[in-house]
């Protein structure tokens, strides 16, 4: 089989708030667009609902026992095993793997290095505006700078002149450029920092979602039988300074019902600002030829509370904390070739064109997890999926703790 | 196959009430991880005692647990969890990896 190129693209703290998961509140035409052209994992799961663990988890294939890696202080190659990682497993296949922005968790998680040299073939690109994501950088009331939950700026007023993402993105565009016309196929991974907070947006995608239409999540109280083990008080929201004025009590809350709703429309306008980056990078591949040479997949490391069950967080085994986009475009396979020579992927401006809908070329309804995407990618891009491990595989530097889900994309659902 | 599809997540905990570090506590201060289940019907979730020097979970140490029938509760908000159904998942959760 042929070797396809990957493009692995994962948001932060994304839940299923799109467009193609039948969100009729979110606008995401570009990640829709995508889905109408993919498989759509309609009920896809992360193993643990916070960033390192997930994160390791899926590009090691190991769950959260295996990895040891519950927090963000240890590195599994010297804490638990020198797995394997996903791409470690392409880069040792010939391929040329790159990283921009938030792949793996930054820090001790990743060895400082993002696990370079073991997983890319060359340095992962950070942006560097990403140093100014928790100072002081949002305009408050007053005139003044503060370190907000709610943070939609104008770009141009920001250290540089631009964002994080908006960097990554550009970075992103230009390694692709450099990899089009190089024989060796490549893999490159693209992790955008948002929807996590802080909000800190462009200021222009809050339109999209007037305060007046916004609504309150259906269930936004602390559930009455809820053990209390199962809470998570979602102190990073509450170490914000908007949200600390708010002189919020511990652990329970609330927040007021005129803040939830602003915190809604703030994470709804974040996901817009995500489909319009991914959009970026879609109507690349498209200009470069590469559309029908490469795979995309677009996930997240896990969800995020929107005020339900009185959280506003990850950290948790709700669904809405756990359960993520994964969608699978693969070329031959989700879609075919458009001989009239169309884009694939037009660009669509979210701000100008919002109301665009699509349909989902093919959706699975049984539920999956992250640790599946390993093997799935591999198999699917035209390497051998790693084979399953056994029982026990601290030993085991190369194997899955996941399924290869090869199989949906020929075969009709059961069950 | 032909198995019913399952996913798996788990949390840990510093403690069984909400505490400053209950979102993200560090390994050393692990006591208690939640392990779920949760297929296309409904999610299952126990609360067990967790050593974080040996990393071993006591199946015998429940904390607390979760039930959620999803047809009926799609948003996870009635708990339905009693010791009457424990046996039966625990038997269950045992079987999986």
């Amino acid at each position: 089989r042929e070797r396809k190129n990957v493009l692995f693209i994962m948001a932060d703290d994304l839940r299923t708030s799109l467009g193609c998961y039948g969100d009729s509140v979110v606008k995401s035409p570009n990640i829709d667009q995508l889905a109408s052209k993919s498989q759509v994992f309609l009920n896809a799961f992360a193993q643990q609902a916070v960033c390192a663990p997930s994160r390791v988890s899926m590009l090691t294939s190991r769950r959260p026992d295996t990895t040891r890696l519950y927090d963000f202080n240890s590195y599994w190659r010297v804490h638990s095993g020198n797995y394997t990682t996903m791409p470690q497993y392409f880069k040792s296949e010939g391929y040329f793997t790159m990283s921009v922005g938030k792949v793996f968790h930054p820090g001790i998680a990743s060895n400082y290095t993002d696990d370079y040299p073991y997983s890319w073939s060359i340095p992962t690109f950070h942006p560097a505006s990403f140093a100014y994501e928790k100072q002081k950088e949002c305009k408050g009331e007053d005139g003044k700078l503060h370190a907000n939950l709610l943070c939609a700026v104008n770009v141009t007023e920001q250290p540089g002149g631009i964002l994080p993402d908006l960097e990554s993105t550009d970075e992103a565009v230009r390694l692709l450029t450099s990899r089009a016309n190089d024989h060796v196929p490549f893999f490159l991974a693209v992790g955008f920092h948002k929807p996590h907070i802080p909000f800190r947006i462009p200021q222009e995608y809050l339109s999209l979602y007037p305060i007046e239409q916004m609504s309150l999540a259906p269930d936004p109280n602390v559930p009455k039988l809820l053990p209390p083990v199962a809470y998570n008080p979602w102190t990073d929201v509450r170490r914000r300074d908007d949200v600390h004025k708010l002189n919020i009590s511990f652990p329970y809350g609330p927040i007021p019902k005129d803040f939830q709703l602003r915190i809604r429309q703030h994470y709804y306008a974040a996901v817009s600002y995500v489909d319009s980056l991914v959009g970026r990078l879609l109507i690349t591949l498209d200009e470069l030829g590469l559309t029908d040479s490469t795979m995309v997949v677009f996930t997240s490391d896990h969800g995020w509370s929107l005020g339900e069950h009185g959280e506003w967080a990850k950290y948790s085994n709700f669904d809405v904390a756990t359960r993520v986009p994964l969608i699978f475009y693969v070329p031959g396979v989700t879609a075919v070739h458009d001989w009239l020579g169309g884009p694939t992927f037009p660009f669509i401006d979210v701000l100008t064109q919002s109301e665009r809908s699509f349909k989902n070329f093919k959706e699975i309804k049984n539920v999956v997890e992250l640790v599946d995407v390993f093997p799935t990618v591999s198999y699917m891009a035209g390497l051998r999926a790693p084979e399953p491990c056994p029982d026990i595989s601290f030993q085991e530097e190369l194997c899955s703790e996941g399924d290869n889900l090869a199989h949906t994309f020929r075969h009709r659902e059961r069950g | 196959e032909n198995e019913e599809a399952i996913a798996f997540s788990q949390y840990p905990r510093p403690a069984d009430t909400p505490q400053v570090n209950s979102d993200l506590p560090n390994l050393i201060d692990i006591k208690v991880m939640g392990y779920s289940l949760r297929c296309w019907d409904y999610r299952y979730t126990l609360w067990l005692g967790f050593d974080p020097k040996t990393y071993q979970v006591n199946v015998t140490d429940v904390h607390a647990g979760e039930l959620y029938l999803l047809a009926g509760d799609p948003g996870q908000d009635k708990n339905i969890y009693s010791d009457s159904y424990h046996s039966v998942m625990m038997t269950k959760l045992a079987s999986l990896p």
